[in-house]
């Protein structure tokens, strides 16, 4: 079992390195063993470095930079050990416009072998969207599903804010 | 292997049965606060046997009933079901659509069918370990949890890890 | 001691009915004290009906309804005792449009007697304020303020943006 | 009785000194992830007087003093000073205007400070409870913190009441 776990913490830990680099270019951020000497027991620590600023712990990054970091480290290990599929729900809610890119850039990473279902408020995520399901609840307390538009590229600024709201 | 298709009846706001189709890709879901996006996703880690009300934001199991609004009696019973595409034979079983269905009557009793006959939660589990969805911790981010993987102790991002191995 | 708490919440439960109805129109909030027969010791427990749903524990309502009751109690203690100043980091993050309209009316009720320094992502919010300061980073790793803005009424959209980016 | 300025000088990311003013009524801050917007609102709870270094997401409380990026040295102290009108005299103090200075040095020395006279954080304390500020927890609400009073145990509500009363 620490065979398993140390071999797929290697392919976990490079490809973290690589979606870092794309969650935050110019920055850098590691996987690491707690306490390499005791594999079956050893914890995984978090590194990280947002752009030029100096590597501090991760409780002073901010809402935004937590959140991202965060999302780097699940879909490193989803993108090496694929899941049939990922649900996302509101992930991006802490995300400024810039971060919001790079998210979606991460998202990208993972489409070929996982289905992805993401809740978001945000107009980009919407948009980033291959297909649009719009919750509401026109008689209170009941919802109803309003519609599914598929490829979203069809679907007009207007739609998305009938769906919003 | 990705969902095909989810119904509900009954579970939480989704008072009348409602149907979702799904394809490979990116799915976004979006709707006004509280009309039934993060009940979606409770639904789905609800009928993949998930046995913490906790999880899925509730009290007692019971709470995921629709319990009735203004215009609308409360129902008896929850249940839902996910349709998985099985074309590339990741379960193996010998179907190309596998069904998973849970329902939960008022009185407490739970019922769980795969492809309509009834079954144990332990062959539900089975089935999902098979398919390489053992443990959705990580593959399911419900509203706000994004940054738990930060917060989490070394050994539990090393579960996360080991999980997915 | 026990009767300066007994007074005050006596003040705020009726002040959390009147906001209440503000935050959620239709909708039917109180406060209520957990253990009657034990001024001394009793906890103060919140029932929340949004709009024209049924009542039902805290935990089954959505991210955006949470942060909006969340408020409506902070703010009518504040309204009640007003305290000097009350500074909000980003507490509009899972409203959506209409919430936050909500919201901002819910801040107009304080602002009289008390100070407000609110941080937030959201235009709706950044219009409502009478002044603006924009923080940001242009040398990487160092904050600087750069710029305030009397009256945002005559702040135009270019500036706003450029604050927020 | 309202915040009239604050000044950082080596807290957190405001490496250089660093002067907002404010006005009665609502201001509003914005910027993108990772700017300094959180560390504004640390940097009031820490001159306020916060001996818990987790309230201000830290480690230890020398967490605050400026790091080091790769353009800037790490600096030897973190400086905050907030000024309050007092023309109202809601503080029991002959002067128009109070200062509250709070300095931290690397070696971990302390030192508190009252319209520039050295004095304990016992007399910071005294001065903000005769000013109606005793207990900022529900005046000063966190990122991610806005539903912790849905959380709460009733009892901890209670608190909240009882502080404000
Ligand atoms: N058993 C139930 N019966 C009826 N209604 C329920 C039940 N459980 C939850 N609800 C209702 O469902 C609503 C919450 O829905 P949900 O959390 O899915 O909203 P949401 O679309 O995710 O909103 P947000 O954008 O704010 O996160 C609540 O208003 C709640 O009252
Ligand atoms: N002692 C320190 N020295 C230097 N930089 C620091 C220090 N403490 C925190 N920082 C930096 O400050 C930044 C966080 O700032 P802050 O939390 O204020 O961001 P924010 O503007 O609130 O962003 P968001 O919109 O994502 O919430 C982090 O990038 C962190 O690295
Ligand atoms: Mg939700
Ligand atoms: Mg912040």
């Amino acid at each position: 079992i620490a065979n398993a776990f140390e071999v797929a913490f290697s392919d976990i830990a490079a490809s973290f390195e690589q979606l870092f680099q794309i969650a935050f270019p110019g920055g850098e951020g590691k996987l690491s063993l707690s306490n390499p000497e005791n594999p079956l027991e050893t914890g995984v620590d978090i590194t990280a470095r947002p752009g030029e600023k100096s590597i501090k712990r991760l409780s002073l990054l901010s809402g935004g930079e937590r959140s991202l970091v965060a999302l780097t480290f699940l879909f490193s290990v989803i993108k090496c050990r694929p899941a049939p599929f990922c649900i996302l729900d509101e992930v991006d809610a802490a995300l400024d416009d810039i971060n919001l890119c790079r998210f979606l850039d991460l998202v990208a990473e993972l489409t070929n072998d996982t289905q992805l279902l993401i809740i978001s408020h945000q107009k980009r995520t919407m948009e980033a969207g291959d297909y649009l399901y719009g919750i509401s609840m026109p008689t209170e307390g009941i919802t109803k599903v309003i519609s599914e538009k598929k490829s979203s590229n069809q679907t007009s600024n207007q739609e998305t804010n009938q769906l919003e709201n | 292997m990705f969902l095909k298709s989810l119904v509900l009846k009954g579970f939480k706001s989704f008072a009348d049965t409602t149907k979702l189709d799904f394809e490979p890709g990116v799915t976004v879901v979006v709707g006004p606060n509280g009309s039934g996006k993060s009940n979606l996703v409770d639904a789905i880690s609800w009928v993949l046997g998930s046995q913490s009300p906790h999880a899925i934001r509730s009290g007692k199991m019971e709470d995921v009933i629709f319990q009735g609004s203004k215009k609308r009696a409360a129902l008896g019973r929850a249940e839902v079901s996910l349709v998985f595409d099985n074309e590339s034979g990741t379960i193996p079983m010998d179907f190309p659509e596998i069904k998973i269905s849970r329902t939960l009557f008022k009185t407490g009793e739970s019922e769980y069918a795969i492809n309509g006959s009834v079954c144990r939660l332990m062959d539900v589990a089975d089935l999902l370990s098979d398919g390489g969805m053992g443990k959705s911790q990580h593959t399911i981010v419900s509203q706000g949890e994004v940054d738990t993987v930060l917060n989490d102790r070394s050994e539990e991002r090393r579960l996360v890890i080991e999980e997915a191995a």
